[in-house]
């Protein structure tokens, strides 16, 4: 099941959640507004999941994309540096350790989401997930 | 109010596990 927003969501392309004032459960249960999210939170949730993994995603390069309103977002990701590209919409937001929701185009995030974001940049090192059993 | 699990908010950037 692909998180498609419906269409008269005023978040357009992004998934419903990103809203400010989502409501996100944790993996302990506790319920908290998305815009109220910090880096404790992801990673105790990922302790508590047992199956999932934090790993740290660095952003390496931010390039345009062909799709209007997309970028190509490189990330190194986790120990083994494996080199990742995600296409994205300039609004869609990244968790960055210890800073918070950022967005290529964080202007457009707070327009469309009214969730608040610092600038994404080459360097942050976003949250990202793995699986915990790759053996 | 719909409830969102806190992993659909981070992406799942698995590295491709080539062998």
């Amino acid at each position: 099941t692909s998180p498609h927003s419906s269409p008269s969501s005023p978040s357009a392309g992004l998934p419903p959640f990103f809203m400010k004032g989502s409501i996100i459960q944790l993996a302990d249960g506790e319920l908290k507004r998305v815009e109220d999210l910090r880096t404790e939170d992801f990673v105790q949730s990922a302790e508590v999941s047992g199956e999932l993994k934090i790993d740290s995603s660095t952003v390496e390069r931010i390039e345009c994309s062909r799709t209007p309103n997309a970028v190509i977002i490189q990330f190194s990701v986790g120990e083994n540096k494996a080199q990742v590209c995600v296409e994205v919409l300039v609004e869609y937001p990244f968790f960055v350790f210890g800073q918070g929701w950022s967005s290529c185009c964080p202007d457009r995030t707070t327009q469309l989401l009214a969730l608040s974001c610092a600038k994404l940049s080459v360097g942050d090192v976003c949250i990202s997930l793995t699986l915990k059993s790759l053996k | 109010v719909p409830v969102f699990p806190w992993h659909s908010l981070v992406p799942f950037l698995a590295p491709t596990q080539s062998d």
